[in-house]
């Protein structure tokens, strides 16, 4: 474990919590994509497979716990909860998030570490974290006007994956043969995707004005 | 080591 992984997963956590708090406490989930948040959920749950078959440490084990219930607990409450359901946007979070979903997979069957069941769904969680933020830009560009909530969700939620290419970085020096290019590249996707998100954020940050996304 | 893949990442 070093600070960069530390604060990535802290960066990550505080997402989900600024999310939660903006469903619990306003609840609605205006502004928020479904289609996002249950790629999120398939992330987390194709990728800790291990997580009754290997032991690293208490954090990591109530880490992935936390991030793979709290994911369903979100669907949850987008998809069941009476009065949240009701402002969801449905008409605007049209993206058809199963063409990442198969996309993702395909790769994962073209580039992997090894030919095995749990390499195989690790690369595919992989992939399919990088675009999974996409249902959930698009969502934003459209509905214009972005809560401060929102806003703050999808800013920790791309600032955690920089952390980790720093820890990646960090690890290549420290640990030389660490050869996991599958989540560098990934990460770097990730990350680059919401590079014009943060430019907006920051303007709008500047001139301490609404964040305002071009349509 | 190689064995230190990333699996004991989040």
């Amino acid at each position: 474990m070093n600070i960069f992984r530390f604060s990535g997963d802290m960066t990550h956590l505080i997402s989900i919590l600024v999310l939660l708090l903006k469903i619990y406490a306003t609840k609605s989930c205006s502004g928020i994509s479904l289609k996002t948040q249950e790629l999120y959920a398939l992330v987390f749950l194709t990728r800790y497979l291990n997580l009754f078959t290997e032991f690293f440490s208490v954090y990591n084990t109530v880490m992935k716990l936390v991030f793979i219930g709290s994911s369903l607990v979100i669907v949850w409450y987008m998809r069941m909860h009476r009065v949240v359901k009701l402002s969801y946007d449905k008409e605007l979070d049209t993206f058809r998030h199963y063409f990442l979903v198969v996309a993702s997979f395909v790769l994962a069957l073209l580039v992997h570490e090894k030919f095995t069941f749990q390499e195989i769904f690790w690369a595919f969680s992989i992939y399919l974290e990088a675009i999974a933020i996409l249902p959930q830009l698009v969502l934003l560009q459209r509905s214009g006007n972005v809560d401060n909530l929102t806003g703050q969700y999808v800013f920790f939620l791309g600032s955690y994956r920089a952390f980790y290419i720093l820890n990646w970085i960090y690890r290549y020096f420290t640990e030389n043969h660490f050869a996991r290019l599958i989540s560098c590249i990934s990460g770097l996707v990730q990350t680059a995707l919401y590079a014009d998100f943060f430019y907006y954020y920051f303007i709008s940050w500047k001139n301490n004005k609404k964040l305002q996304l071009p349509a | 080591t190689e064995g230190a893949s990333l699996k004991d990442e989040l």
